[in-house]
């Protein structure tokens, strides 16, 4: 499904050159179960955001199911991002002016899927995450914790084949955050692809796959023993 | 040093009324070490936006110092506000257009410091928070971690008398979490009072009081046995 080969990125400030991925190797099959670990600053959000072609590597290659992302065309692009990935951003990214109902249902609305059953699937994703009864509130009428699930309803509405979450568990309590661990095991038993990034063991531990990164390149990579 | 009476606080949305906090008394001392909890949309960051007056509750008596902060003048709120406490938020609140050192020189320009030494006390505390080498970035710039430390460098830069920090690691690593606990840790010992919301166990534990919210009221409040 995902390979990444010797991809570097990197961003120029005035003379500098700060080097966010530095040469990574890694590959993740269909159906797989992977968490990505590492210290503050080491490359985590960065290798999200190419793997789900939010952003481009500096060189190296990256190929997602057989094709080579770089030399696809932005509709093509856009197609795979909406129909196959569902991601759920560090920084949740809701539209402020927009409802929690509204948010979650607009990748329905770019899949071009009819309003009355956008609506319906919207809610039940607002359902799954525990909060029915905020589908009224705009982001800033909510807590950082339901935001943040209102991010992971509009991540699974539309049944992607491979889930990208990064720290998706933050700002949520211990409960809430078993809940939503619940929610990504059955997707990945029906057979998806599930990547989280975490920085705690006890969410990691969900995983089948465990790599760390540390300064932009990949440093371990083992098999969780006991899931 | 800060004293809820009956504090309630509700938002309408349309003819329903949500109660955010349904009347909580709580009094936290000058030198205090607390750790607020609980599931996530019970409450917390609005009582920690209410203790820093950022927000005012509906009904009830906020004394802060012992004055009544629903009597106090706006500009005498503001002093108050940029003096004493120093405030970390869930969201980190960065100025998208500004670099981390303006960022965490903005207190120090309300207070009226010189240049020179702005420039100084700004950059000491990014060191502190492991970020001397990010300075020149803006927020967008930064990866999630590392702009919720140069929040914490801006509440920690004007040496307030009382801290109050909304999941102050929640994007961060145990490794970088522990370094940033350690300077809550050490601000408590000079005589300051560090209140700190969290959902992790092992932060709480910094603290020597733990008070546990839910559904908008107190549901513990116990003495942390061994630190
Ligand atoms: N502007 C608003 N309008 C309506 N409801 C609001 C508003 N702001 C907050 N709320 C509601 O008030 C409740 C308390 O929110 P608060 O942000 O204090 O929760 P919290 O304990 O900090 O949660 P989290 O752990 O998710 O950050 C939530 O149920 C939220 O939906
Ligand atoms: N636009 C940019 N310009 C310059 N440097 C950047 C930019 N975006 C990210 N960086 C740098 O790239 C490095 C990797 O960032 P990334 O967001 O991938 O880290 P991360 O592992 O997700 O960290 P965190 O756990 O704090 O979220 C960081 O050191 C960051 O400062
Ligand atoms: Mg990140
Ligand atoms: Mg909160």
């Amino acid at each position: 499904v995902i390979e990444f080969k010797s991809i570097v990125k990197s961003y120029t400030m005035g003379l500098q050159a700060v080097q966010a991925l530095r040469g990574v190797n890694l590959t993740i099959k269909r159906g797989e179960y992977v968490a990505i670990m590492g210290p503050s600053g080491s490359g985590k959000s960065t290798l999200m955001n190419i793997m789900g072609c939010l952003d481009t590597p500096t060189s190296g290659d990256y190929i997602l199911n057989g094709h080579h992302a770089a030399g696809m065309a932005d509709e093509a692009l856009a197609a795979i991002r909406n129909r196959e990935i569902g991601f759920v951003f560090q920084t949740f990214n809701l539209l402020q002016q927009y409802n929690a109902l509204d948010n979650v249902m607009l990748p329905l609305i770019y899949a071009g899927i009819a309003k009355d059953i956008r609506r319906e699937r919207a809610l039940a994703a607002l359902t799954s995450v525990g909060l029915a009864d905020r589908f009224s509130h705009k982001p800033n009428e909510m807590s950082g914790g339901q935001r943040q699930r209102v991010a992971i309803a509009r991540a699974l509405v539309n049944n992607p084949a491979i889930i990208l979450a990064d720290e998706p568990t933050g700002n949520l309590d211990s409960k809430t955050s078993a809940d939503i661990m619940a929610l990504f095991d059955e997707i990945w038993s029906k057979g998806n692809t599930v990547i989280v990034v975490t920085h705690e063991d006890d969410i990691a531990h969900h995983a089948r796959r465990i790599v760390r990164l540390h300064d932009g390149m990949v440093f371990s990579d083992i098999v969780n023993e006991n899931p």
